[in-house]
């Protein structure tokens, strides 16, 4: 059972280093709290953002947060891939330099998989390939293909120029 | 295997009319409004695939994902959602070039599952997709709020996510 | 006891229907579960969003649902006043109209007491007095006076601009 | 009462030189990328006010709050914080148009508060301030993630906010 999990931990930390780096230009690690208790103690998901100090993940900002779980998530699928992934606004509190290189990721990603995400963010509908704008009417959704000068009237939600 | 299609009709906001989304097997991305019913979207396919807990679906029962109508429109009848998935590498053991999935959902809480048009039982169409490694549950969906969860794990809980997966 | 509560309760849920109709265009109040058995069980959120069917606010679209709790929370706060607000970045699920709605919304209730608002909005920003930038340089925060031709920048993490 | 200014020092990444950010009595807004320093600038508010949980701060212990360094800069020896509120309708029980209130934490642990520049025990100083109405745990301070969790309330935890505040 422990080489089970310390298989699929090394896994998991490899691919978690290439990603928040590619991410951040910093570094992210797995730690085991106690080497010797596994099943007792917990892991520790160590963040050295660019120019700061490493710190557990639990002690950075909202947003640095949000960076690290979301480089966690997706170094666990890059051990157990997919052939399609949905992801629901997983950008939400991500600022717009940290939202336009996960949407280069995402990207990048999408070469190998089918990537279908929801966000409210402009920076990352710019790096799609194809993009649906839904907005209601009448207690319904509509779902329309998004045309950039429609971009600020959908996620605004004045539908009026929708076609 | 990925989604081709989307076909929905009585499914939450999605309305009475079935509702087309085509996809492309690369980067797709949905957008729009607070409540426009984007994530209703994300649920009519996990619904489709086999997701059986109104909790994961925001409902609380099943029977609640039907179309509910607005104030001056009806409620609908029933749910039918179908997505046609690819298969050209045949990862589904059926053959034939794209698989559609489709899942009724009477008002009496009655399922009904169809696999390319052929009624099936639900165990069939489970083990036919789990084949595929398609699962509601699988690690491929990553529902809105759950990277906040994640965020605020403490160490054993890490631990204990790293157990589950592994 | 249950005098104190329900006056309380009826005093929050007018100022919430008042602040939820300005943000929304839609509907709210409060409900109790059973106005028998007030301690023993909940009090319903009730939400009608514009066009469409009353949902108690654990029902509706995660924005929603963050409307629905800012719509609470700023009713509390005209029942119980203070002299100064802080808001730590309660706009993150908000599309783009309703922060703006939001935006309008704290600059009038600015008018009475201060408002010291985190946020990553351009919509909110722009409805500001003041507004400061806060980047990092080698691990320390700098703040800055904000110029409108900063905006990019300062959110995107792009300091080189600065001044 | 408003703020006027905050004076920071050594609190968190604030760094090692003293930080003035002045306020209008109206609408202020603060930005800037994730992980600059914006909720740190509130938290050295609520500091300064008498919080007293480090959880609350985001910190494992209050002295974990100085600033801790770079990775080519030293950590500092101390904190000091001081934010000063206008007192022209003399809320606060001071003779003077402002009231400066200032929280020195050393390494050792060890706080000191001061009114007005003069040094206080802590008690005078949160009786002082809770005269005007101000705490740290006031329903005015709105922090990072409270919304999120307040929209996730059951009904049962919606009437216990309310008792809570009643
Ligand atoms: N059975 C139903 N019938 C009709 N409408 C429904 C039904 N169930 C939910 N809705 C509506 O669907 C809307 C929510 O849709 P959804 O969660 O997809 O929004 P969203 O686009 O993801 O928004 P957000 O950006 O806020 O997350 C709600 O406003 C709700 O009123
Ligand atoms: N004692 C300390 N000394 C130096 N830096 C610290 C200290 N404590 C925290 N930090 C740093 O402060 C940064 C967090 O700042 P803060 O939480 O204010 O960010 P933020 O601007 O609110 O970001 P976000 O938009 O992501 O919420 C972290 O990157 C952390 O490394
Ligand atoms: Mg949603
Ligand atoms: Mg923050």
């Amino acid at each position: 059972k422990r080489h089970v999990f310390l298989t699929g931990f090394e896994k998991i930390d490899k691919e978690l280093r290439v990603i928040f780096t590619n991410l951040t230009g910093g570094a992210a690690w797995l730690e085991l709290e106690d080497p010797d208790e596994i099943f007792s103690k917990g892991v520790f998901l160590m963040t050295q953002f660019l120019d700061k100090l490493p710190r557990e993940s639990s002690a950075v900002s909202g947003g640095e947060k949000t960076v690290s779980a979301i480089s966690f998530i997706l170094a666990i699928q890059s051990v157990y891939p997919s052939h399609f992934y949905m992801f629901d606004e997983i950008d939400a509190h991500l600022d717009v330099r940290n939202s336009e290189r996960l949407a280069d990721l995402l990207r990048e990603r999408a070469v190998n998989a089918q990537i279908i995400a929801v966000t409210l963010k402009d920076t990352v509908l710019a790096r799609a390939s194809l993009v649906y704008g839904v907005y209601m009417e009448k207690g319904t959704s509509q779902i329309v293909k998004y045309r950039p000068d429609l971009a600020v009237a959908t996620t605004s939600g004045k539908q009026q120029q929708h076609q | 295997v990925f989604i081709r299609k989307v076909e929905a009709r009585g499914f939450k906001s999605l309305g009475d009319k079935t509702v087309v989304v085509k996809f492309e097997p690369s980067f797709n991305a949905i957008t729009g409004p607070n409540g426009s019913g984007k994530s209703n979207i994300m649920d009519s396919i996990l619904f489709c695939l086999g997701q059986n807990s109104p909790k994961k679906l925001r409902v609380d029962r099943l029977t609640s994902l039907i179309y509910d109508g607005g104030p001056s429109v009806k409620r609908s009848q029933s749910i039918r959602v179908s997505v046609t998935l690819d298969n050209t590498k045949r990862q589904i053991p059926l053959d034939s070039d794209t698989v559609t999935v489709t899942r009724e959902l009477r008002q009496t809480g009655e399922n009904i599952y169809l696999l390319n048009g052929k009624r099936v039982t639900k165990n069939v169409m489970n083990e036919t997709l789990s084949i595929a490694l398609i699962s509601p549950e699988g690690l491929n969906f990553v529902p809105q709020g759950i990277i906040t969860r994640l965020s605020e794990l403490v160490p054993d809980e890490k631990r204990g996510l790293i157990e589950e997966i592994v």
